[in-house]
């Protein structure tokens, strides 16, 4: 299987070519490259229904974080990990306001001291694929903790 | 460097890097060898950030996030060549793609075992982080940060919990979570409202939700024990994740198109671990709502 709506098949190819296999020094026995382990994924074990906990250990030792949500995606849609980040109960440090990649809104964030919650407006669950511009944008602002 | 490690040349790679990269293979746990593959920044690698890639799952491959996302080239649809992605996230930092756990993508374990959980992933890939700070010395000063994309909301806060609070000299400095999963109760807690307010359920369908799932104002569309609710969930659930919407980009065309979509039951490929509890719902035995609904193109 595959994940649906997902067309992989260019990256598959290339990957699979033996000249790119050896020059990315992959061993000749291991078997062709796919996007997914069905192995992998049909014997794994969840853990952590959620990863409240390890937030709030996180934030208490002063980790930056940034929980960013394309918002058209419906796997993991924006609105509960919205309602996720307001669950930590972390203090509000600036309100719901827009942000600016090339000279248009590009969506929506809001912080609560070192933790930002932020959106991507009009792209879906691979935020960097289908909103590359204010992805690189957001990127940036992350890495040097400057404003969105 | 690690030079045995260093790509050199590429093939369908008729542009010229300003970057330089490596691909090998990382140790974790005895046995278990994660593929890695390392791009320098455009800018300045030295005082770049490095930043640490992963895609979700679990058991999906972080290279899909280097060749569709946000590496420094991708694949055209020939399968063949390369083109160049302007806005590569390695044009401001040093980012490192990881195929965790074993078994994913060209990582492996030696004795092909590869059951694991998320307490063992994070393990593994913090391993991983020493094996790569020690092939790449000159690396160990930078700032770091890890960046998870789906499942990877499990993946990045575990792993940084074990950065921040282990002994091994690493820089950290924050973790980013892009639509990650970081709570199964409020993920599908706010996909029915988001479903709902983005049209996708009729008003009956929106109002036996609230009847049969809520009780004084309180709704339970999570793991509600009522059999009429867990009906009217199956539905709901069937039209976001069933129908022939794109999952991913509610906007966007389904690849392939609705009829020769890969998935055949209602349960996406990247979650069907966590919607184990699906199981529930009886989904299966719900009539499919493109079987009550005439067709359309």
């Amino acid at each position: 299987e595959v994940p649906p709506c997902i067309n992989s098949t260019a990256q598959m190819n290339w990957l699979n070519r033996a000249d790119v296999r050896k020059a990315l020094h992959i061993p000749d026995t291991l078997p062709p490259w796919d996007i997914c382990s069905d192995v992998v994924g049909g014997q794994y074990t969840n853990i952590y229904p959620t990863v409240k906990d390890v937030y709030l250990k996180l934030l208490s030792l002063g980790v930056r974080a940034l929980v960013y949500n394309g918002d058209t995606d419906m796997a993991c849609n924006f609105l509960g990990d919205k309602w996720f980040v307001e669950q930590l109960n972390q203090k509000t440090t600036s309100k719901y306001q827009s942000w600016i990649s090339d000279d248009q809104i590009a969506g929506f964030y809001e912080q609560y001291g070192n933790l930002t919650l932020l959106t991507v407006k009009g792209a879906g669950h691979m935020v960097p694929q289908w909103a590359p511009g204010p992805a690189l944008d957001m990127f940036q602002s992350f890495l040097s903790n400057k404003p969105y | 460097n690690y030079a045995p490690d260093e790509v050199t040349e590429l093939p369908g790679m008729s542009f010229k890097p300003n970057y330089r990269q490596w691909s090998g293979y990382l140790k974790a746990s005895p046995g278990k060898f994660l593929h890695y593959w390392f791009v320098t920044s455009q800018r300045d690698p030295l005082k770049d950030p490095v930043v640490l890639w992963l895609n979700g799952g679990p058991g999906c491959s972080s290279l899909d996030g280097f060749l569709s996302e946000n590496g420094p080239f991708h694949v055209n649809d020939d399968g063949a060549t390369l083109y160049e992605n302007n806005f590569s996230w390695n044009r401001i930092a040093n980012v490192l793609y990881l195929e965790s756990p074993a078994g994913v993508g060209y990582s492996y374990s030696d004795d092909q075992k590869y059951k694991t959980d998320d307490d063992q992933v994070a393990d593994d890939n913090y391993l991983a982080l020493q094996s790569f700070f020690a092939k790449f010395p000159n690396f160990t000063q930078n700032e770091f940060f890890i960046i998870g994309e789906s499942y990877g909301g499990i993946y990045a806060p575990t792993l940084s919990q074990r950065v921040a609070t282990g002994t091994a000299k690493i820089n950290f400095k924050g973790f980013a979570v892009g639509n990650g999963l970081s709570s199964y109760a409020l993920n599908d807690q706010s996909l029915i409202y988001f479903g709902y307010y983005h049209g996708l359920f009729g008003e009956q369908l929106w109002t036996d939700l609230n009847t049969n799932c809520c009780d004084k104002g309180t709704c339970n569309f999570f793991n509600n024990s009522k059999e009429a609710c867990k009906t009217l969930l199956s539905q709901a659930f069937s039209i976001v994740y069933d129908s022939g919407l794109n999952e991913y980009a509610l906007y966007m065309d389904c690849e392939g198109g609705v009829g020769a979509r890969a998935y055949k039951r209602s349960m996406s490929h990247l979650f069907r671990n966590y919607r184990k509890h699906w199981d529930t719902f009886q989904l299966l035995k719900v009539p499919s709502v493109t079987g009550q609904t005439p067709s359309v193109g």
